[in-house]
């Protein structure tokens, strides 16, 4: 017998102690709090497991603490590329996008695509023109851009190193911990 | 990166996940998250898994298919299939991250080889968990 049951992440990465504050840790867990709820919602009103998750990963990407849609960090360019990925188990459909900037919700991209096309993997200008014809929702770059993330580009940039999430690290030996270069 | 799975009244499983990538990522590079059987996959016969951490790990160790794969061809339960996943096979490649999973009983497990995680779970049996591991 299968129970209704939801699981989110908000990522891996460092989080220092010393840089978790009572503050941010609240802030962490309200958005966490809000994604569960979001998709949990979605169950108990007797919904698709595959609608649950989409509404849950929605609610992160609206929080720009997270590196998903409103979150994202910078690329090495100064952009917001983002990418996404949704499947069924029952059915086995899947639908996902790459490389995609300025769409506010990567996930109903990704959903749309599934829903919508015969292909299961769109990327960059071409996910766009989709998106664009499917009426998603898109944001311009301030929507996108938050003073943690700028400062983190910052330093990845000086320092010439790619960083995982949530890598909040900002001291060159620190960050040497951390390049994947 | 960010991700969810659900197990639904039906007992069907799905499984997203969405991510801006890495920080001063170049050449249009992608990880793990769109890529069907690495980063995402969902199975009603076994599970649903969603991977977060260093995707091109992911991508070289095929992760969240190999959670099904472990589970339909080999007989393992949830708990097992992500610790040899991401315990021992990521490890060995030197991957850092984490997977959370549901299976077709609507059990949930998350595990994670990385110094920090952010995450959340909800059922029917009334557990309501969030939790930042540091």
């Amino acid at each position: 017998m299968s129970k209704l049951a939801l699981a989110i992440h908000g990522g891996a990465g460092t989080i220092l102690r010393s840089q978790m504050t009572a503050d941010k840790e609240a802030i962490y867990r309200t958005a966490l709090d809000e994604a569960l709820e979001a998709g949990y919602k979605v169950l108990r009103q007797g919904g698709a497991a595959l609608d649950a998750v989409v509404a849950a990963v929605a609610s992160l990407e609206d929080c720009e603490w997270f590196n998903a849609g409103k979150g994202s960090v910078f690329t090495h360019q100064g952009h917001h590329e983002m990418d996404a990925a949704v499947m069924d188990g029952q059915t086995g459909r899947a639908g996902a996008v790459a490389g995609v900037r300025q769409i506010k919700n990567p996930i109903l991209l990704a959903q749309s695509i599934m829903d919508h096309s015969e292909h299961i993997l769109l990327s960059g200008e071409g996910a766009m023109a989709f998106a664009r014809e499917h009426g998603l929702a898109f944001e311009d770059d301030a929507y996108f851009y938050t003073p943690h993330r700028y400062k983190q580009w910052q330093q990845a940039l000086l320092e010439d190193r790619t960083l995982l999430d949530h890598d909040d690290r900002e001291t060159d030996s620190d960050l040497e911990e951390k390049k994947f270069g | 990166t960010v991700g969810a799975v659900a197990c639904d009244g039906h007992g069907h499983l799905a499984a997203a996940t969405s991510t801006g990538g890495m920080t001063n990522k170049k050449y249009n590079r992608i990880g793990d998250s769109p890529l069907i059987g690495c980063g995402t996959y969902a199975n009603n016969n076994t599970c649903a898994v969603s991977c977060t951490g260093h995707g091109e790990k992911f991508i070289q160790a095929v992760a969240a298919y190999d959670v099904h794969c472990l589970m339909e061809y080999k007989g393992l339960g949830l708990p097992e299939a992500l610790r040899m996943v991401v315990n021992e096979k990521l490890v060995r490649i030197r991957g850092e991250g984490g997977i959370i999973g549901v299976d077709a009983s609507g059990n949930t497990e998350m595990i994670f080889n990385s110094e920090g995680m952010y995450r959340g779970r909800m059922d029917a049996s009334g557990v309501k968990e969030i939790a930042i591991y540091k």
